[in-house]
């Protein structure tokens, strides 16, 4: 998967 | 959200109002550095700069404030209120010595070169060591208070039960994030040797010391 941009996590 | 994402997010949770509480309770910083305390307002500070361009979830924003509002109180009574129990002479971390290098490898290495990414990058790779003048600290003086390593204790499995949650998503969610994988990685090795003393000594009612 395409790395990940729109962070979620804390 | 799993299991293990929430009671990381708990245990960061509980460790920093463990450090407000000992703080308070006790009227003195001393033993805490104030180096780590200034990177960690830093971390949340360059991390949580999407509260303005993204929403997430009410409990993302919540948490984001918390952190932030927090971390700025720790400094307040560490470097404000307390300041005569700041033990600065045992403090002697050279900060530049890790924000100038994690500066330069967020431009090298990132998702996205875009200002919010890269500060986003930063905070992922200055949290992974911002615990360094701690330790450092603790080697220094050969012990910490109880309160103190149960804090860090609390910060330390914070992370830690943030690599299961990275297993769990990456199977369940196919979810990966490299850069947060791996400074989460080196951030909970840092705190192998801590982790071992805690379990050995302040689980058996002794006093976090360190051997000579």
């Amino acid at each position: 998967p395409p790395p990940p941009t729109d962070h979620d996590e804390l | 959200m799993n299991v293990f994402r929430l009671t990381g997010d708990i245990a960061h949770l509980l460790a920093i109002i463990l450090l407000l509480m000992k703080i308070w309770k006790t009227r003195s910083c001393a033993g805490v550095s104030g180096k780590s305390q200034m990177m960690f307002a830093l971390v949340f500070t360059t991390r949580y700069l999407d509260l303005i361009t993204n929403f997430i979830s009410l409990y993302n924003t919540t948490m984001k404030m918390i952190f932030i509002a927090s971390s700025y109180g720790t400094l307040y009574l560490m470097f404000l209120k307390f300041r005569a129990t700041y033990d600065s002479n045992h403090d002697t971390f050279r900060m530049e010595f890790l924000v100038v290098p994690v500066a330069g490898l967020s431009f090298l290495v990132n998702h996205d070169f875009s200002p919010l990414e890269i500060l986003w990058t930063f905070s992922i790779y200055l949290e992974s060591v911002a615990i360094l003048p701690q330790l450092f600290m603790i080697s220094k003086t050969g012990e910490a208070e109880t309160i103190t390593s149960h804090y860090l204790f609390a910060l330390g499995s914070y992370r830690a039960l943030y690599i299961l949650n990275w297993v769990y998503r990456f199977y369940f969610e196919g979810f990966f994030d490299l850069i947060a994988v791996v400074a989460g990685c080196v951030q909970t090795v840092l705190y192998c040797d801590f982790f071992y003393l805690y379990i050995t000594k302040v689980w058996k009612g002794k006093k976090l010391t360190l051997p000579a």
